[in-house]
């Protein structure tokens, strides 16, 4: 079976979806089946997919309520390999659309339920989470087996982490025994600002080996790609954004033949 | 009556807090009387503006819930002219906490008239949001009159503006019919980048003259303040950053003055 991780972080804009794309591209170009969940309401691993908001029906919405065959749902992308679920715009309102549901905060696991029995198995499936501890990040927590956390070398995303790291504990505890942080991975490193330094020092400090010893490096390349709904893989392979998630497969891949 | 603006984007880390804290301290410093309300479950808010964790009771989640008064809930800052409730932890429960009150999208507007009632008047009030469309943000949209919507110069951030406007549209027709879009802020404005020039010019296309003509630069000293408990303006008063939400403080004084 494959591995299941949730890139999760309540504090926005950490590069999530871009830790999701790029990631999930360079484990796809070596020759691993990949899948991405796009359970986020914005849709920004979808765009960056190249798949528009026209083409989303049916949505990983439709899939989580069970009204959409997974065949039809799942997508292929520019990236061979490369499968995407899209986002749906209905997914912004399930907090309370599904606030008395008893499986409320099954419904995810459910469908890799599905996914595992139909489908050919894949070797990694990365779910995008919205910027938030809400419903769907629990759905998120209680299907992977892994948080895989990007953290941004700033101040405020430094703060952020003992509350995501409580709210995992507490899944811990109660809805998923399994879950574990996977790793962080630190980004938007820039090498020539003090701070990002001060950060990422104290990240290792209280995560240790935790922290995966590659850093993803401020590049513009990586923003401008998803206007052209292409991974930076595809869009500039030679630019340091798509060599420093190369670096990142190679390091996940590694840590996987290890155990 | 003073000016009640909600700091709304549901993309994350698009400058929200950074400019709930350094335009309310440039509106401060000038002379009027401010109040930020840190309804973000990360606090970042009251982080940047040093109010620590072990500091927040009671907080903001006490007070819209009815459970502090507000002499003891508002805080005094650094800066003087500018007051804080503080966010508190709890508010990460309320979408679930709250689902079944029907008073559940008004508890801040009831808020909002405690404060006028029992308090000196403010000028302006800042609702700083978290990255989402949630029942926190549908409070704020609810109690203010205006959404100021910081848009990181970004393709990402362009494409959240429209699910924006409509969940804004939503509001208008039904909670709050006076909602208006106060303005639009570009932050993190890189003039190097072509990227970021070429979403200015694509927000302007969309949003007219409701785009302000102040921009916020990418601004390394912004990001450095919150770490001293300190807004740019006291941290540096010098600073690109400073500078720039000081000529946006300017600016919305000019269009106050004008209607
Ligand atoms: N290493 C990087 N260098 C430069 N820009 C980056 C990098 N990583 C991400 N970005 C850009 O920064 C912004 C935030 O990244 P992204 O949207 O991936 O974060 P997120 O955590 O998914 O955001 P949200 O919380 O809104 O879901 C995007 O515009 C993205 O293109
Ligand atoms: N103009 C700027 N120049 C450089 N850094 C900035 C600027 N504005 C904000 N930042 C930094 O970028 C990050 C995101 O900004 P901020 O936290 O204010 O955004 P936000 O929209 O409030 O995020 P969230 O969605 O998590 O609430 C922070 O680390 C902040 O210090
Ligand atoms: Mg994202
Ligand atoms: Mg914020």
């Amino acid at each position: 079976e494959g591995r299941v991780l949730a890139l999760a972080n309540q504090k926005g804009g950490v590069g999530k979806t871009t830790t999701a794309i790029n990631l999930g591209s360079a484990l796809a170009v070596v020759g691993f089946s990949v899948l991405i969940l796009d359970i986020d309401p914005q849709g920004n691993a979808s765009t960056g997919l190249g798949i528009g908001k026209r083409e989303r029906s049916p949505s990983s919405y439709d899939a989580l309520t069970g009204n959409a065959s997974l065949q039809e749902a799942i997508r292929s992308t520019p990236v061979p390999g490369l499968d995407l679920l899209p986002s749906g715009e209905e997914l912004l309102g399930v907090d309370l659309e599904w606030a008395d549901m008893s499986e409320r905060c099954f419904l995810l696991r459910n469908l890799m339920r599905r996914i595992n029995e139909e489908l050919p198995p894949y070797h990694w499936i990365l779910i995008d989470c919205p910027p938030s501890l809400n419903l769907l990040t629990v759905n998120a927590f209680t299907a992977a087996e892994g948080v895989l956390v990007p953290l941004q070398c700033e101040f405020f995303a430094l703060e952020g982490l003992s509350q995501l790291l409580r709210a995992i504990e507490n899944i811990r505890n109660s809805l998923n025994p399994s879950l574990y942080i996977y790793g962080v991975l630190l980004t938007m490193m820039d090498r020539r600002n003090r701070l990002s330094e001060q950060v990422a020092e104290d990240v290792r400090e209280v995560m240790g080996d935790r922290v995966f010893s590659t850093l993803i490096p401020r590049n513009v390349r990586l923003s401008e790609a998803p206007s052209h709904g292409r991974p930076a893989l595809l869009y500039d392979h030679r630019c340091p954004g798509s060599l420093a998630y190369m670096r990142l497969a190679a390091e996940l891949i590694h840590k996987e033949q290890q155990n």
